[in-house]
């Protein structure tokens, strides 16, 4: 049982799915359990899906966490976001008008092989833990092994890098099961959220070239707006914009694949801190983050249910 | 200890280079002593101006640290000691484990 489970704390990945069984089962109105595939190491790749089951049709929002492994607060952050919907399903307004219009996917931890591996044996890892028979290093970046202009500038063809693209596109089977799903679902999901840190940015496609997107005014109104509900928190400041021109060019990105893929609104969250703590975000940080993220991620989903 | 107190002594530094030399020093530097990027998550990333968080470990921190000094790098420690910090972070959680 998780009763009493601290959301104000990071999880090693056992504990996280046992809170996913136990959300299941206890919200089952709400949510719903499902794996969408398997990992390298053969973990089960686990989905909530979150919202009223109201009509047989609804759009969708997808929200991944933990990419990188070592990016802890991604995790924490999706699970307070399941954590706040069940329980202001009935005391928010604004939040059952969501959970009735649409449904969320949640993938609380992405990389879990990884993120096992942060907890148990380097703390700093960041990518996956497949291996490359004629290589002595392991894994790959799963943010640059998507299938948008895989492997070109922002990532290495060298398994010992950080950024290794990986064998070809989607060889990484946590992103082929992903991709999968979203591929399934292109009609039905509308925005996909993908949680990083830390940088406290709002970073929306391209990250592969310096170029608009063609909805550019609806997602950048979207962003400004979200970041503005950010701040009104604790006047914490994030920047915002494409990710090549706010961080740096990088090829293979989720978030640029499921942009062309066919889904208007994607996002990439570099969440706290800018540096003082890095990786290292104390638990006591963690909720300020995650109320502060919930505002913007609200804002993000309530402009989508209107016309832009 | 967590991780068998591998990270002690283990420190976070930032540089930001301010000129092509000290961006070529600074990639050198990268390659050389195989440190731990936390940003830029990559060595190609690394340009004027940049934000350059590195982990260093406490084996080379002398060594990188003569190196820094030898090529002129302003740099500032950000976490004097990891293990400090990755104890206080989910120090309590094991804590709360045994409990």
């Amino acid at each position: 049982a998780v009763l009493g489970y601290n959301y104000e704390a990071y999880h090693s990945l056992e504990e996280i799915q046992s809170w996913m069984y136990y959300m299941n089962k206890t919200h089952s109105d709400l949510i719903s359990m499902f794996s969408i595939g398997k990992s390298y190491e053969g973990r089960p790749l686990y989905v909530l899906k979150l919202g009223k089951r109201i009509r047989p049709y609804k759009r969708a929002v997808w929200i991944d966490c933990g990419i990188h492994a070592r990016e802890w607060i991604g995790p924490a952050f999706c699970q307070w976001f399941v954590k706040e919907a069940v329980d202001t399903y009935h005391s928010d307004p604004g939040m059952r008008r969501i959970l009735n219009r649409l449904y969320f996917y949640v993938m609380p931890v992405f990389n879990v092989d990884g993120y096992h591996f942060s907890w148990t044996k380097d703390r700093f890892w960041r990518k996956t833990r497949s291996k490359n028979s004629r290589f002595h290093c392991y894994g790959a970046d799963a943010n640059r092994n998507w299938k948008v202009n895989w492997c070109d500038e922002g990532a290495s063809l060298h398994p010992c890098d950080d950024t290794y693209c990986g064998l070809y596109p989607e060889s990484e089977p946590e992103v082929k099961a992903a991709a999968n799903f979203l591929r399934k679902r292109k009609k039905q999901i509308k925005a996909y959220l993908s949680f990083h840190a830390y940088a406290q940015l709002l970073l929306y496609p391209y990250s592969y070239k310096y170029a608009a997107i063609p909805n550019f005014e609806c997602v950048e109104s979207a962003a400004y707006n979200a970041i503005v509900a950010l701040q009104s928190a604790y006047g914490v400041r994030y920047n915002y914009g494409p990710a090549s021109s706010i961080l740096y060019v990088s090829s293979g990105s989720s978030m640029d694949w499921a942009y062309k893929n066919g889904i208007p609104y994607a996002y990439a969250f570099e969440l706290r801190d800018t540096g003082h703590f890095g990786f290292l975000l104390p638990e006591s940080l963690i909720k300020p983050t995650c109320v502060e993220t919930m505002l913007a991620v609200k804002n993000i989903t309530m402009h989508i249910l209107k016309k832009c | 200890h967590l991780y068998n107190n591998l990270y002690a002594g283990d420190k976070l530094i930032r540089l930001s280079p301010k000129n092509d030399y000290e961006v070529i020093a600074l990639k050198h530097m990268c390659q050389q002593f195989k440190v731990d990027l936390w940003q830029p998550s990559s060595v190609s990333y690394i340009t004027e101006g940049t934000i350059v968080d590195v982990h260093i470990t406490r084996n080379s921190s002398q060594a990188l640290l003569a190196y820094l000094q030898h090529t002129s790098l302003q740099y500032k420690v950000l976490i004097s000691n990891l293990q400090n910090l990755i104890e206080k972070q989910i120090g309590v959680q094991s804590l709360r484990n045994r409990r």
